[in-house]
């Protein structure tokens, strides 16, 4: 199991739609300071259903739509989808592929589908949990967040052991 | 729930003494259970209080399930001592060494229940040359039990690559990101072959 | 007080524009003064308001100081747009961009009112090569002004150095320091000498 | 004006005297991680009467006498003596160097000596007010503590910018 794929549509730096593909071992991002790295990583943080605009570096939600640049114009929604693959069946689902797809607006209206159901948070987060990728989303370190485990109560620390369990 | 947080508890606490044993050469630590609450007293009985408790939601309510008899809540003290250093406050180790500390924790619930995948995002910022490479030494590692994608601006993070991809900007707000995937032979970090880096 | 405050945020921003040009080449930045209270409302001439505010202590008791008439205070708001992207929120800007946008701000007080020493601490660890040189290029101008001290585990802010204090500690837990002053000639980016970085 | 010395004692990771000399003009202190450079910065600002042990990582202030450590023994208290060159008669005193201790305790007693002489925080933070190292210490930023302004508050801004004039 694996992330198989990444699409983003007006989700930060990306105005239009992009595809990553990535295989299983290990992949390197590179680039400049400001050329769109860590918009990758909010971008799974938040399809996977983070619900704080902070986590994602915005104040509020819609912080995440790409806001405009030079010679583009803003988009009215932001949209990022996040293929994992499932084709070991290790995950609680008879798909190959488990897809979450989340989308925001301007006003606020937002949207999570499941392999391209509508669906609530809740059945996202369910269908996460069988794939030991927990609410808690421990196994993503978002910048400067590396020493959080260091800082965090001891009781924070059971309970990510306890959801890894 | 909390007889699947005492196994894996105790096969994390087991990989936490070989990942620092790994990244602090020469140095200790380990997790502690201790209860927290109204009577801050270490137990190392506390997780192991309530059958009762077990449950197959793992983000409910939590509370309870894990308070032992005295109304009190299990937590997970972390220790490390590096090399030739008197174990003290994990508040005043350095930068760099918090960040192992972390990292070493990272992994040890990974060995215990490892994720899909891990994306670290600049986790190596506050490593010298030489922790570098122990750090990396270990993704490399582990990357055949979960997928690693590795967020730096650092060239020397690259060497560990399977996959390489170069992120830009131009002059107009716009990501574009182009992959390349690298021949295993040029994977100086690649699992146990090669030098000792 | 408050003229000396005026005073000094006057020229503080006009330095804060050119800091940005130097750090974010082709982007643009200002400092703006605003109301901060129960009517946020932004205005230029908050801080003239009160007269009688006068007084010697820079560290006493400023919330009446530098209130006006209305009954709020005077805030200082940071804007910067990097070349290329649209003016939004700073929580946006990736690592470096912030880690630049905050020693833009250090510098632009430097030159308003210079202290007689700096230490920064690994200030550089976000920024990439490109960025490194830049802000080295700017300690290396304002040395002359003011005392710097850089600690860092880079090794080419080292190249920075008119002195390097080389820091140690064998496996008892105690820091040795062994200082070498580098021959004017050996400091790659001395002052406005030597090839453009 | 510029640093000129620092002599340290039982201060953590320095646990007999150590004085380190500086000159005008730039210096760059490099090590290993854990080596104890940012202990010397912990020194400065703690020298210069930082009232948090949070902001040298401690949580209590006894938390930078040397605690001991392979072969050596804790220390019973710890010595920070701070000299700044004034030799151009910039700050408002007859001297040509400025020297702040500071000195804590396994107790928690402590005390301050400005130019030798026993003196309390308020005496030190006077003398060194005229020399524009400020209560705020803007010139000393921390291992991590660089995006700090960024985070801070616009009213806190204003008030390092008033204190700078
Ligand atoms: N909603 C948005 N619309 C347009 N651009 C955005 C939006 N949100 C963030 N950005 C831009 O993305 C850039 C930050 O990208 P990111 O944080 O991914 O950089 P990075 O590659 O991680 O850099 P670093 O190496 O400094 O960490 C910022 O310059 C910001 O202007
Ligand atoms: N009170 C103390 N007694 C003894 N040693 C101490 C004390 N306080 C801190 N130390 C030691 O000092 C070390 C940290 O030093 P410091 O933070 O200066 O490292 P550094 O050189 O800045 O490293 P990095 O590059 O990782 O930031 C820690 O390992 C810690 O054990
Ligand atoms: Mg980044
Ligand atoms: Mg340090």
């Amino acid at each position: 199991m694996y992330l198989k794929a990444l699409n983003l549509k007006g989700f930060k730096s990306f105005p239009d739609r992009t595809r990553l593909n990535f295989s299983p071992g290990v992949s390197v991002i590179v680039g400049p300071n400001g050329c769109g790295k860590s918009n990758i990583t909010d971008a799974v943080l938040w399809a996977l259903g983070e619900q704080s605009p902070l986590a994602v570096r915005g104040q509020t939600m819609q912080d995440v739509i790409f806001a405009g640049g030079k010679g583009q114009s803003a988009r009215r929604f932001a949209e990022v989808e996040v293929v994992i693959d499932n084709s070991e069946g290790r995950a609680n689902s008879e798909f190959s592929e488990i897809s979450v797809t989340r989308r925001i607006e301007r006003g606020g209206e937002g949207e999570y589908r499941l392999n391209g159901a509508r669906c609530r948070l809740s059945d996202v987060l369910e269908a996460l949990s069988d794939t030991n990728l927990g609410r808690e989303m421990h196994s993503v370190i978002s910048q400067g967040r590396v020493e959080q485990i260091i800082n965090s109560k001891p009781r924070d620390r059971r309970l990510l052991i306890e959801e890894a369990a | 729930i909390a007889a699947a947080f005492e196994e894996t508890f105790e096969a994390t606490a087991r990989n936490f003494e070989e990942m620092v044993s790994e990244l602090f050469p020469g140095g200790r630590g380990r997790l502690r259970r201790m209860e927290i609450g109204p009577k801050p007293v270490e137990q190392s009985f506390a997780a192991q209080g309530s059958a009762e408790a077990a449950s197959e939601d793992a983000c409910g309510e939590d509370g309870d399930d894990d308070q032992d008899g005295h109304g009190s809540e299990v937590g997970v003290e972390i220790e490390v001592t590096p090399a030739g250093k008197s174990m003290r406050r994990l508040s005043l180790l350095s930068g760099g060494e918090k960040s192992l500390v972390a990292l070493a924790f990272v992994f040890s619930v990974l060995l215990a229940r490892p994720c899909p995948f891990y994306i670290l995002d600049e986790v190596e910022a506050a490593l010298d040359d030489i922790n570098l490479d122990r750090f990396l030494r270990l993704v490399r590692r582990f990357a055949a039990r979960s997928q690693f994608i590795v967020v730096t601006h650092q060239k020397r993070t690259m060497d560990a690559a399977d996959v390489l991809y170069g992120v830009s900007m131009a002059g107009d707000g716009i990501t574009k990101v182009v992959s390349r995937k690298l021949p295993p032979d040029q994977t100086e970090l690649a699992g146990d072959a090669g030098p000792a880096v």
